[in-house]
């Protein structure tokens, strides 16, 4: 069994080189029946520069994604504490009798920004 | 099998680039082909303008979520320091 | 596709700048 498999693996070794040097024979012949010329690129550079482009936008948009989710949450926290603060200054003013200069049309603005 | 599922994807995948790489054998001779190459030239460098534009506001949106995180820890701050006046 | 793609992540991710920029600038009026 154990040389079956040995063998078995020697064939799959033997077909991966085979397809690696087809590759390479075949783009070979591509470079040189059309080789790079002012501006134009051969097909076999295009294709490389395609799945290039795929992989850094994979990579690109996965780094996105977690930036946006921990914004939203850090976001979210602001505003709790914030109201929480708003609350708390209120509760002081009504301790201390203290009488708050109304918001400005500044603050108004963004209280209502924030919301 | 999982292995042998990985080693059949490795090779087919390797056949799909051979069969794409075939099909651009004959893509110098027709005219056609030519325009079809030069274009997807121009639209490489175009979307590589995108990604590069794109990587940069990346960057900036985690600069942004380091002033938010500052924020918020400021904020904490100044809630703490209330809740000590109360 | 991959153009249509990148444009649109583009276009959410400014937008999102955008947005943090203004929440930022109201939470620190607020702060004073």
């Amino acid at each position: 069994m154990e040389a079956e498999v040995d063998k078995l693996e020697l064939m799959f070794q033997k077909a991966d080189s085979d397809l690696d040097c087809i590759l390479y024979r075949l783009e070979y012949e591509i470079k040189n029946n059309h080789p790079d010329s002012a501006g134009v690129k051969n097909p076999v550079t295009l294709l490389k520069e395609l799945s290039a482009i795929k992989s850094r936008y994979q990579t690109l948009h996965t780094r996105f994604k977690p930036i946006a989710v921990e914004q939203k949450e850090t976001k979210g926290h602001i505003c709790v504490i914030l109201n929480k603060t708003m609350t708390m200054i209120q509760e002081l003013q009504k301790l201390t009798d203290m009488e708050l200069s109304p918001l400005t049309e500044e603050e108004k603005t963004a209280e209502k920004q924030l919301k | 099998s999982s292995d042998l599922e990985k080693l059949c994807s490795h090779i087919n995948e390797k056949i799909g680039n051979i069969k794409n790489t075939m099909s651009l054998r004959n893509c110098g001779q027709e005219p056609a082909l030519k325009t079809m190459l030069n274009k997807i030239g121009d639209e490489i460098i175009v979307v590589n303008e995108l990604l590069n534009k794109l990587e940069l506001e990346i960057e900036y949106q985690e600069q942004t979520s380091n002033s938010l995180k500052e924020l918020c820890e400021s904020l904490e701050e100044d809630f703490k320091d209330m809740q000590h006046l109360k | 596709t991959l153009k249509e793609d990148v444009t649109i992540l583009l276009h959410k991710a400014s937008l999102e700048s955008q947005e943090n920029t203004d929440f930022i600038k109201a939470t620190k009026v607020l702060m004073k």
